[in-house]
């Protein structure tokens, strides 16, 4: 089953959608709930690019999908 | 193939380049002739040309760089990132960033770079990434035999909707991604390994776990990057927590991602005669310790306690097994053994020595 995310897992995470995915940089604490809504509609993005299981939960099958050597070019267009 | 927003393209189809400066891990005669190929790779199906220049500005800037370079996308050291490039257009367009942190190769060892430049070169054409993961274009690195490098079609298609077609007499083709449920689908290999179930064909591997609806393709040599692609045979020894590949007259024994040191071997330190050429088909039995191997019409069986064949084989296959006749492909999965041979697996129970079932070989991805 998969596991529950370490907190630098999500780092790993949010870094990466920040990267490839146009996710937006936390500006704001009171954006908190909208950030959370984001990165989960990212990771939904990313996991149906790469053909995982869409769930936009972060679980290890994604977080391996992350750990992988890339190219530095976003896969979103904007 | 996915195209970069908005199509941007090259306006002429005589491009010029130019090489910045080299990575220290490679001669740079080696580093030359890989951006060279890379660049021949799209020059060879599209009506493109690339000169080659000393000095000045060229289209395409191609250098090696170290973390924050100026341009607003840092690298951040070994793996992670490996280059970038940018679309076509003037100034930085089309330039290609390599990361000078990572260990670059003319082999499978750290980065390939003709891999990552070909990759690259494909984005300061004006391809974005693609979702295929048999393509050139998608986003992450798998090593694949250079040697024999073949540009996919998926990547052709897409290059050639921007250029058109090649001035070549005949048009190149590339090698296509298997469908996962294309109902002809058949496979070189099939093996079970720590619970997930493995299927092997041509430079692919599907991943399914039974547990999980979904099946996930991948390259081969993205597991295993120094096996050839066309794997014929497989199979796991659980009791070693070993998986043993065959090609031709070679076998390799791997544990994890790494072979065991002294493989690949010859099929015939096994056990077998010389005229037996290759494998079509393995499975090990796990409470026996008995492994099958399938050559044309007879089977061999192996004992693994014994390290030697046993004796009084081979066996003609139809004698035990059915009129299954040739076996493509073979596994054992909750006490049942499954034989597949082109579209077609056959459920054989070797309690009642009886065939349970004919399948398609697809049945495990639920198409």
């Amino acid at each position: 089953a998969p596991l529950a995310p370490e907190v630098d897992t999500m780092m790993l995470a949010e870094g990466y959608l920040r990267n490839f995915y146009g996710l937006e940089t936390e500006l704001h604490p009171s954006f908190k709930r909208k950030i959370t809504d984001s990165v989960s509609e990212k990771l939904k993005k990313m996991q149906s690019f790469f053909g995982l299981k869409v769930t936009g939960k972060l679980n290890n099958e994604t977080v391996e999908m992350m750990k992988q050597p890339r190219c530095g070019v976003p896969d979103i267009g904007e | 193939y996915v195209l970069i927003d908005g199509n941007p393209k090259w306006p002429r189809n005589d491009l010029t380049y130019r090489i910045i400066n080299r990575t220290p891990d490679m001669r740079p005669a080696d580093v030359d002739e890989a951006i060279k190929q890379a660049f021949e790779v799209w020059s060879n199906v599209v009506p493109l040309t690339f000169r080659k220049i000393e000095d000045g500005a060229a289209d395409i800037m191609m250098s090696f760089q170290f973390r924050d370079h100026g341009d607003g996308y840092p690298f951040y050291g070994p793996h992670g990132t490996l280059a970038h490039a940018f679309q076509p257009g003037p100034r930085i367009g089309g330039d290609v960033h390599f990361d000078e942190e990572e260990t670059w190769t003319k082999n499978s060892k750290g980065y390939n770079l003709f891999i990552v430049a070909a990759h690259e070169l494909g984005h300061s054409l004006g391809l974005a990434h693609s979702p295929d993961p048999g393509s050139l274009m998608y986003p992450n690195y798998a090593y694949r035999d250079t040697k024999e490098f073949h540009l996919p079609q998926d990547d052709i298609n897409g290059i050639q909707a921007i250029y058109g077609q090649s001035l070549q007499p005949v048009q190149p083709t590339g090698p296509s991604t298997p469908r996962t449920c294309d109902p002809n689908l058949s496979f070189d290999a099939v093996a079970t390994l720590r619970g997930e179930m493995l299927f092997f064909k041509g430079r692919y591997l599907w991943r399914k776990h039974p547990q999980i609806r979904e099946t996930e393709i991948n390259l081969i040599s993205q597991f295993w990057p120094t096996l050839p692609a066309g794997i014929q045979a497989a199979y796991e020894d659980v009791e070693k927590d070993q998986f043993v590949l065959f090609k031709e007259d070679k076998f390799w024994v791997f544990k994890e991602s790494n072979v065991v040191h002294g493989y690949p071997k010859r099929i015939h330190q096994l056990g077998f005669p010389k005229t037996v050429k290759r494998i079509n088909a393995a499975f090990s039995d796990k409470n026996t310790r008995k492994t099958y191997f399938f050559v044309a019409n007879k089977y061999w069986r192996y004992d693994e306690n014994r390290q030697s064949m046993d004796e009084g084989y081979p066996r003609n296959i139809i004698s035990v097994f059915g009129k299954i006749g040739k076996v493509d492909a073979a596994f054992q999965h909750d006490g049942y053994i499954y034989l597949f041979h082109g579209r077609k697996q056959t459920q054989f129970d070797p309690n009642t020595k009886q065939v349970v079932r004919v399948l398609k070989s697809t049945s495990w991805f639920g198409c």
